[in-house]
């Protein structure tokens, strides 16, 4: 198990790695660290999870490094998930082209309000929330996405983790409590605004 | 000027504050750290910025230091916003009663689609675009949301610089070139997606 740190900086690598012009060939730990704001020493030691070498005085070969990126991280393998909570911030992500893009597929949303229901948001059915532990597991859905109303997250998670998925995008200001082979990832969008109108209250 | 990693762990022990139960009167640096995921030194060190002094053994006043955090941020500050793009992102997050709970006032919404143009998201008014320049003057405008395909962001960014906002809060996957006075936060939400999906596939 390579630790969630790790993780994410080696995908920030790949981020970066991607956005080159194709006429750079080689990159250093130096130019990699700055492009994440750290250490060319943090670098060297998060590409020893990597089986791509560097050349000293070259550094890594982009191309191959990408590549070995992409493998690792298993970027190609597309993954299922639903969404609960067909709503305003719901329905904008059921809806987004994005999604695709990188091989992340919304096959359905689920919601308790009627008039919801039997209807679509763009191709994504919604189904009653009765319907959601039977959909995921005939549907190897590895991924839930909460958006419902703070009061109702709990209940929700609670019935994702018993429906079987691995992992849950939070949106609801609450913190979960899942079992421990459940990874939970937060999203607090209203944080990004307090911590902007801190940082221009302060100039 | 205290820097702005500093800003965002003072943010984050205020919220963790916020969340104490009210019988809760003392809090350690250790207590803190635990909360952020940071050690007990590093909290001291940031308690520095702040006058509310812990004692010996007992900790930090959990009302007076919460109280003082709350005036240092300013958080009872009001702050206007305009958002551009009144498309399935934007009318999410002009429509959110959130952004009220912590004093942000989204002022009003622009785009350049006719059929949007002069119908509400909410009650938030969706203006021409060609309107934005004049109403950010008048209207001490802080802040810009920016909610506008990717092809659109830089030029938009441009305009919100140009009529006076201080910050931006940019969710087109793009990086924005702005005059260092202006403040940027760009939210990646895909991200939190594609780095949940590599650790529950890891698991
Ligand atoms: N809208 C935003 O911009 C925004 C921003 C940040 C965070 N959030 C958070 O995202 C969540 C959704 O916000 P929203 O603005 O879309 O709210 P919303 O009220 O527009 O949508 C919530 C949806 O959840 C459904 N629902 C309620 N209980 C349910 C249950 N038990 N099972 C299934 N569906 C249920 C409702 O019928 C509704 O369709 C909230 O927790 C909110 O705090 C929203
Ligand atoms: N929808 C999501 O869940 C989501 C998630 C992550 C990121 N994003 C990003 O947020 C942005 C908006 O996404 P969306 O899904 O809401 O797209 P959308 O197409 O639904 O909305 C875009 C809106 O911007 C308007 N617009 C285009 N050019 C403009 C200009 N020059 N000035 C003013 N308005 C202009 C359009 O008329 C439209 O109303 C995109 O950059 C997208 O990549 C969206």
């Amino acid at each position: 198990m390579i630790p969630w740190v790790v993780l994410e900086r080696l995908f920030l690598y790949y981020t970066y790695l991607e956005s080159l012009p194709p006429e750079v060939e080689w990159v250093s730990s130096q130019m990699l660290g700055d492009a994440l704001g750290i250490s060319g020493d943090l670098v060297r030691k998060d590409m020893t999870y990597c089986t791509t070498k560097g050349k000293p005085r070259q550094g890594y070969p982009v191309g191959q490094l990408r590549d070995h990126l992409r493998e690792m991280l298993k970027l190609d393998l597309p993954v299922n998930a639903v969404l609960v909570g067909a709503g305003r911030l719901g329905s904008a992500l059921a809806n987004y082209p994005g999604f695709r893009r990188h091989n992340m597929h919304i096959l359905a949303a689920f919601d308790v309000d009627p008039a919801k229901v039997g209807t679509h948001v763009g191709d994504v059915p919604v189904l009653p929330i009765t319907e959601l532990e039977s959909f995921v597991t005939r549907n190897d859905v590895c991924c839930g996405i909460i958006t419902v109303p703070a009061s109702s997250a709990q209940e929700v998670a609670d019935m994702l983790v018993r429906s079987g998925v691995r992992s849950i995008w939070n949106f609801a200001p609450v913190s979960l409590r899942v079992p421990h082979h459940v990874v939970v990832r937060n999203e607090n969008i209203i944080e990004g605004f307090i911590l902007l109108r801190i940082q221009a209250l302060e100039q």
